[in-house]
């Protein structure tokens, strides 16, 4: 079963650490600062957490750290400290070691030691953000490729009160509807065809973007 | 047309501007740190920069940004800035704001003071990371509701070499295959019954959580 090392408890980290251990991963959690890996195993968002200076080997070594084949290296301000853990854990043999970055030039940096992949929670998210308030009738999105898209979104108010097979929605927009629902806990999946449509009633549909665009917004 | 502003120029608080200014979208950008604002204007990240201190009512007044629809604090790490900030924009009548929180108290507190929306980018990314490094056959996953999921996978071993409507998986997991696909460029969309499955083969499919889950594991 896939065992992970995460080295860094600021908040990315012990996200990462207590999701895993949430879904009843293995985890083994790493900081150099005797506080946070008590609060750790306090909090018990990991089953091991070990106090050491991921920047040495032959610590990392002993405490087993290459034995893992998945690595979270969450430290983002400290760029050296970062930089060369990455390269330790490539170095001894981890196959996949994912690291967060702080700036660009972080990126380029981690990717140089081997990092397998980087993440930049700060400039993912907020591009993320930005995307999902360029699209309010959009509630969530799901690209399947460059061009189709399966998102969820609100009827719109000129298909209120007309069946889904009434409303030509396939014809005109080239759009099928994966499912229909009052709220994202009770959706109705392949909707039957003489389900009558409702003002403020979510929908789930695909096609390509163009198609939705014309769909959401006329 | 939609506009936005943001308050804070720090990486998330660019990213969100850059983003937006990509889209086209009207920018309005602030810092209180002058270079800041020099800066998103030499890069380009919005089209109007203003230095000013958002705890500040009549500033915020004096700039227009009452006049906006959404606001997006992107003050992190100063507690009381961010959270007077975000006050500030709810009495000033911005029907739209969005908010960053760096502390599950943080969240806590925007909340009390009427954000519509709170991001906390490290958490978030965390726990996103944690699930998509536990579903490796999973390359992404969109949720139609708790139960049901519209996920991204490579077409398992055991169907290499058969047909779509051969390896009867409709019947065998009340699954349907959206889409197969060489690479996520070019989808092909609602297929083919008789499109022949290769290994490493990719397919978005749609069904229960737990149908997906015997799917792609077993
Ligand atoms: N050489 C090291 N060995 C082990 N732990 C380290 C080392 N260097 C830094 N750390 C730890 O990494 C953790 C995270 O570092 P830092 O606070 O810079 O990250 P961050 O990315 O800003 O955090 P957040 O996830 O909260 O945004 C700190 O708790 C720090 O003690
Ligand atoms: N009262 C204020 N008015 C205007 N700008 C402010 C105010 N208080 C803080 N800022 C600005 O907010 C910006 C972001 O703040 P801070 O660096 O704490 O955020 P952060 O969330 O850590 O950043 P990042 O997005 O990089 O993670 C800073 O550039 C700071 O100058």
């Amino acid at each position: 079963n896939q065992q992970f090392v995460v080295i860094g408890l600021g908040r990315f980290g012990r996200a990462v650490c207590s999701t895993l251990h949430g879904l009843r991963y293995e985890v083994l959690a790493i900081d150099r600062d005797e506080k946070l890996v008590d609060r750790a195993i306090a909090d018990r968002v990991a089953d091991h957490a070990v106090r050491l200076d991921s920047t040495e080997p032959s610590a990392l070594k002993e405490a087993g750290v290459f034995e893992f084949d998945t690595a979270i290296v969450a430290i983002g301000n400290y760029l050296a400290e970062s930089i060369v853990t990455t390269l330790n854990l490539k170095e001894g043999g981890v196959s996949q070691v994912v690291a967060k970055a702080s700036s660009a030039t972080h990126v380029k940096l981690l990717k140089k030691v081997g990092a397998d992949r980087v993440v930049f929670p700060e400039r993912e998210m907020g591009c993320e953000l930005a995307r999902s308030l360029t699209r309010p009738r959009i509630l969530d999105r799901f690209e399947l490729d460059p061009e189709h898209s399966i998102v969820e979104t609100i009827v719109p108010e000129r298909f209120a009160g007309k069946t889904l097979v009434g409303s030509n929605i396939r014809q005109q927009y080239r759009i099928s509807v994966l499912a229909v629902g009052d709220d994202e806990t009770k959706f109705d999946i392949n909707p039957d065809p003489l389900h009558q449509l409702h003002a403020g009633e979510l929908m789930v549909i695909l096609g390509s973007n163009e198609d939705i665009d014309r769909f959401t917004n006329c």
